[in-house]
This record gives structure tokens, C-alpha cells and sequence, in this order.
């Protein structure tokens, strides 16, 4: 079946080493 | 709000909106920051590969509830409530449907990893979570429009019109991609290995500022050099330049507090070799608007640039955030009150020519903050 992938517009403004733990 | 297409009304999305799911498992993954779709593709694969169980297998599954808000997405057990999971929305990087599956990738902390050709590369955690759920696919729309409702948000929060965004072509021909620096970095003639001799337990004489998120060469900057200092006193230095390396160890991409250590480090040499990219200390940004309408793509605070539109025309421009800015237009704009520099900003177009240093670079030459020398 088919494969979508839909990307956080967010992630491109995010600063570097962000993310959660 | 905008009008956000997808299945589920704005105002369910921003209290939250549950679907019914089947937990299979989660994994992690190493990512690059903003990898392709073809990467990522491979990936959501990979993580359904690792969590499934193989064919003839019995498949354990947990009914879970996806909380789905424009804040957070939670995973909680079917019938307690309780959650599993608990992601802020802006950490998840994105979402894969394939058929009746669902991969939610979440973005953990930047990889500490000690070999630094993957220091280089950036390399981050991502958290994998599969679900099985019949409409994995409506499940997957809502997300995106949880994304969108959120970072349409973002934008106006930061004085962007979301319509601009997106609407007008992405990437524009490299004609319009001005950065000086790539020119500069990418000429060898730029870069030199600085040799410096010293006493035993003599600090080099040196005060450092980061380049600034957005610079090509992200990388201390020498800001400063102390008066007869052992930096000073090589000749070969200058503020602006950029520390690549420090006897050999690489320092790009490494925070200052890590810049500054390694600095340290050398106290106890009597010879020090620094490799540097030679800059000077203002650098220019020139931003092609094509009227005053159009969206500069940067916050100003107190002359300092303070955040930057992924993509924008002052990306593409070469402005970064943390400088402050010197002259517009070839105008000074050192002692020009805020609602000013912001007037001349916005009534600006053509080609807009932007004079910045770091602003940590700006205070220490200008005296309002004492250097401290390394």
C-alpha cells in the first residue's frame, strides 16, 4: 500500500539540538 | 485562524481530538536534521520492519486512544486514561501512513556521539511509535492539520503572515541566493593555520562569540584579543575570524561553551596552532524584495536580529540571527531608535543592503560589556 509521509512544518524552524528527552 | 483543510473543526484540534488506535511498539532510529522524503520514507519502513512481528507471529498490540491537539500528541491506554506517551507537537517530526499503519517520529535530543564525523553530521534520536488503526490515513490528515493549525499560529505569533508563506514558489534560482560567505568560505586563500607561541599556563589572549544560528561556518568567532596577548602578539589575527580548529580538533558546529573549553585547554602549551577562516568583523546581507508588501523574513529586537523565517528572502540574503545590525542601505543605523530601524526596514524593497556584526562582537568593541580573555 501506498507510503505518505506528511512533515511538521514546524521542524524547519526548530534551533539546532531542540527535541525532547 | 486561517482556513486549514483536514478532518477535524479548528476548535476540536486546539482542546484536542481522540482516535482509537492498537499499539505495536515503538523503536529509534539515528536522523539526519531535515532528512529527504526518500530518507524518510525509508525510515518510517524501517521502524514498521523492526516493530512487526514477523509473518505467522502473533502480533502484540496494546488499544491505546491518540490524543491529537495542536499542543501535544499523547498516547493513552484505552481504558485507564493514563498516558504512555506524551509528545509537545513541535518535536514530532512527521507522521508515515502506510495502509493500516501509522509511524508517529518524534525528535529526542541532538545524539551526543564522541566520533566527530557524526558530530559533523548532526545526527539526531527519533523516537518511532507504530499504531495499527482501519483509518491510519484519517488519523494521519488530522495530525497534518494539527501541524498546520499550530505553525499558522507560529507565524502570526511572530508577526508573519501565514498567506506569505508557502503561496509564492519555495526556492527561488540560485541567482537570488546572495551569500557572500559562501564565496568567502569556499576560497582557500581565506583559511590559514595560525601558529602561536606562548608561555606555560599563559591564557592565548582571545575573547569568542558564535557565529550565530544561520551562518554557513557555524563556529566561534574571535570577538577580541587581549592587549599584548600571546594571540595578539603572532600578528596574524583578527576580530571577525573564524576558529575552524584548535591543534588539529575541529570546533565547527560545537557550542561555545565547548569552543571556549577547548581554548582553555591549551593553557598549559607552549605552542598553539589555530586553524581560521579570515573574516571581517561586519559581514553583508543583500535581500532582494521585489516590493514593501513582501515579507522581509526576520524579527528585529533593539537592532539585533532575533529569529529568521526557514527559507525566507533574508535567509537566502545571508542575514543570521544574533547579529546586530550596523547600516541599512548604507545608512548608520548604530544610534537609530528600534521604531526607525523598523520603519526603514519595511519601507525598504528593491535590493535591500544589510551591514551586521555579532551583536556579543558589537557590545564588546563598543564597551558596553568587559571581554573575557581565554
Amino acid at each position: 500500500s501506498a507510503l505518505t509521509i506528511t512533515v511538521n512544518p514546524m521542524e524547519k524552524h526548530e534551533a539546532p539540538g531542540r527535541g525532547e528527552e | 485562524l486561517p482556513h486549514v483543510p483536514g478532518p477535524c473543526d479548528h476548535e476540536d484540534l486546539l482542546d484536542g481530538v481522540l482516535f482509537g488506535a492498537k499499539y505495536l511498539g515503538s523503536t529509534q532510529l539515528l536522523s539526519e536534521r531535515n532528512p529527504p522524503p526518500s530518507t524518510r520514507m525509508a525510515q518510517a519502513q524501517e521502524a514498521v520492519d523492526r516493530v512487526k512481528a514477523p509473518d505467522g507471529e502473533t502480533q502484540p498490540m496494546t488499544p491505546v486512544d491518540l490524543f491529537v491537539s495542536t499542543k501535544r500528541i499523547k498516547v493513552l491506554m484505552a481504558n485507564a486514561q493514563e498516558a504512555l506517551m506524551d509528545h509537545a507537537l513541535q518535536t514530532i517530526s512527521y507522521i508515515a501512513d502506510i495502509g493500516p499503519v501509522l509511524v508517529l517520529m518524534a525528535r529526542r535530543r541532538l545524539a551526543r556521539s564522541t566520533r566527530p564525523q557524526e558530530r559533523e553530521r548532526r545526527l539526531y534520536k527519533m523516537l518511532c511509535h507504530v499504531f495499527h488503526a482501519e483509518d491510519a490515513q484519517l488519523i494521519a490528515q488530522a495530525i497534518g492539520q494539527a501541524f498546520a493549525v499550530a505553525y499558522s499560529q507560529f507565524l502570526r505569533e511572530n508577526g508573519i503572515d501565514p498567506s506569505q508563506v508557502g503561496s509564492r514558489p519555495r526556492a527561488t534560482s540560485p541567482g537570488h541566493l546572495h551569500n557572500g560567505d559562501l564565496d568567502h568560505f569556499s576560497n582557500s586563500e581565506n583559511c590559514r593555520e595560525v601558529h602561536i607561541e606562548k608561555r606555560r599556563g599563559e591564557g592565548l589572549g582571545v575573547a569568542l562569540v558564535e557565529s550565530g544560528w544561520g551562518s554557513l561556518l557555524p563556529t566561534a568567532v574571535i570577538a577580541n584579543l587581549l592587549h599584548g596577548g600571546p594571540a595578539e602578539r603572532c600578528g596574524e589575527l583578527s576580530i571577525g575570524d573564524r576558529v575552524t580548529a584548535i591543534n588539529g580538533a575541529s570546533l565547527v558546529g560545537l557550542p561555545l561553551a565547548a569552543c571556549q573549553a577547548a581554548i582553555r585547554e591549551v593553557k598549559s602549551h607552549t605552542a598553539v596552532t589555530l586553524s581560521i577562516v579570515h573574516c571581517p568583523p561586519v559581514t553583508t546581507a543583500i535581500i532582494r524584495r521585489l516590493h514593501s508588501r513582501e515579507q522581509l523574513g526576520f524579527c528585529v529586537e533593539d537592532g539585533v536580529i532575533c529569529s529568521l523565517l526557514r527559507g525566507g528572502i533574508a535567509e537566502r540574503g545571508g542575514v543570521r540571527v544574533g547579529h546586530r545590525i550596523i547600516e541599512i542601505n548604507g545608512q548608520s543605523v548604530v544610534a537609530t531608535p528600534h521604531a526607525r530601524i523598523v520603519e526603514l526596514l519595511t519601507e525598504a524593497h528593491d535590493e535591500v543592503h544589510i551591514r551586521t556584526m555579532p551583536a556579543a562582537t558589537y557590545r564588546l568593541l563598543t564597551g558596553q560589556e568587559q571581554p573575557v580573555y581565554l
